[in-house]
């Protein structure tokens, strides 16, 4: 079912 | 100072229902636009991001900008003593060690005021980008929560198969399978029951179902929810409220080893 990504991942720090 | 006034104490009590359980510390950040948040859960997985804009107040002033941290169980606990249709008011000073929230009546003279405590919260901000998503489905929020409640009884999972013959939910697990089906459809009578399917290109994106019954909390705000995919981006969930002000949530999705 595949692992759980990151949200950081996609979504840069400001 | 702020100060801003609903006409209607459920808006907040029901967002920060909505939210509680997934995030416990944040900031509600006041500016003259209005009161925005945004937090990730704990484990970096999923984020709430909350717009309330200060046409959703009446009045609403702000004159510098205000970060008021809270501690969302403890606000709940407040926000208990408010009646649905009580008119509720948000003050604080410029740089505050309390948020003062007044509840009135409508139908009597009865008026409440408690003061809470305010913490320092620094939190992480991330930037969101501008997506155009390759999939965009509006559909009633309360089928959005009976497809993942129903389909989280077999497994932790959920793939979401949007292509132009409808949307597709579907999950494995240890006693068998499920799978819902969407289309299009409209019902004149019963906007609210319309399923709206957009697709610029076919997705499919794997999510886990505790953190999607979680955002589900969130139905009580409005009859409809807005869900946009891309592949390899992170899940939108939308509750659009009045006055474009919004409750999101994005969803890391689930990647293959």
């Amino acid at each position: 079912e595949g692992t759980q990504s990151n949200i950081t991942r996609y979504f840069e720090g400001a | 100072m702020l100060e801003a006034k609903l006409d209607q104490a459920s808006i907040l009590k029901k967002v920060v229902d909505a939210i509680k359980d997934l995030v416990q510390d944040c900031n509600f950040d006041c500016n003259d636009s209005g009161i925005a948040l945004q937090a990730m859960d704990n484990s970096h997985v999923a984020l709430v991001s909350m717009a309330l804009k200060a046409e959703s107040f009446q009045p609403y002033r702000c004159d510098r900008n205000i970060a008021l941290g809270l501690n969302l169980t403890s606000l709940t606990k407040v926000l208990r003593a408010a009646q649905n249709e009580d008119m509720l008011t948000l003050r604080a000073e410029d740089a505050p060690d309390s948020l003062n929230l007044v509840f009135e009546s409508k139908a009597d003279d009865r008026i409440s005021e408690y003061d809470l405590k305010l913490m320092d919260i620094d939190q992480e901000h991330l930037g969101i980008p501008e997506t155009e998503y390759a999939a965009t489905i509006t559909l009633p929020s309360s089928e959005f929560r009976r497809i993942c409640t129903d389909l989280m009884a077999l497994s932790e999972s959920v793939t979401i198969d949007a292509s132009k013959d409808g949307v597709k939910f579907s999950c494995t697990g240890d006693i068998g399978n499920g799978a819902v089906t969407l289309r299009s459809h409209t019902n004149v009578d019963k906007p609210e029951l319309n399923v709206d399917i957009e697709l610029s290109e076919p997705v499919s994106l794997t999510f886990s179902l505790k953190y999607l019954v979680n955002f589900c909390k969130a139905s009580a705000l409005s009859h409809q929810v807005k869900i946009c995919l891309s592949n390899e981006v992170p899940l939108l969930v939308e509750y659009a409220l009045e006055n474009q002000s919004h409750l999101r949530f994005y969803l890391a999705p689930k990647i293959g080893d």
